[in-house]
């Protein structure tokens, strides 16, 4: 389930 | 997530640890560059500004806390601690790393993807973290021979970020829209700069030497 989140990453 | 990232963040988490670990078994930090340490820590309070707005997983909130927390506590550590700081390399750690800090900012106003106070501070975290093993190699440089945790500690750091590329490759053919440009092309340039020292920490390992790196 990837958040349509631009900064999904760490 | 992928396996690439996962194995990312993994390395990166032992990149961190190894640090810790080496400070607080040897209560000593010589051969670690205290700017670094500083600069990454800086890295990672502007890069999770949104640690409190915009919740991801829990393993994304996890994550950025103990990069935060163990970054602020290396640095504690190397400035603070009255044993650890007395083996601090002071006089070979003088990378003016303001230049960092000033052309990472500057082109975090030029480039960035939506000109807000929290994506510019993300690029420029973007940026900061391509360049912030600088004074840490050049610290490696000066006091010649690498003892081995700092050595490994740099190592993890590289192949972390190699790990990345790796995920932003996958991502990319696999996911319909790419927007990480920033992140993949500062990555490249970070793994770059490893690569002169992996090739030497390559070498060290094959002639089971001390590694060496030419002054």
């Amino acid at each position: 389930r990837e958040q349509p989140q631009d900064h999904d990453e760490l | 997530m992928n396996i690439f990232r996962l194995a990312g963040d993994m390395t990166h988490l032992i990149s961190v640890l190894v640090l810790l670990l080496k400070i607080y078994a040897t209560k000593s930090c010589s051969g670690i560059s205290l700017k670094t340490q500083e600069l990454y820590a800086i890295v990672f309070v502007t890069r999770y500004l949104d640690l409190f707005t915009d919740f991801i997983s829990l393993y994304n909130t996890v994550m950025k806390l103990v990069f935060i927390g163990s970054s602020l506590a290396i640095v504690w550590c190397m400035r603070y601690h009255r044993v650890v700081r007395r083996s601090y390399d002071r006089e070979l750690d003088t990378f003016r790393y303001w230049i960092l800090l000033g052309v990472s900012f500057i082109l975090a106003l030029v480039l960035h993807e939506k000109f807000t106070l929290q994506e510019v501070f993300w690029a420029f975290s973007i940026y900061l973290e391509a360049v912030a093993i600088l004074p840490q190699l050049v610290l490696l440089q000066r006091s010649g021979n690498v003892d081995n945790l700092a050595g490994q500690y740099v190592f993890f750091l590289g192949a972390y970020r190699a790990f990345y590329i790796l995920n932003w490759i996958y991502r990319y053919l696999t996911e319909q829209r790419f927007t990480r440009w920033i992140s993949c092309v500062s990555g490249l340039v970070q793994t770059a700069l490893y690569a002169d020292f992996f090739y030497y920490y390559f070498i060290s390992w094959k002639n089971n030497a001390k590694l060496q790196l030419p002054a």
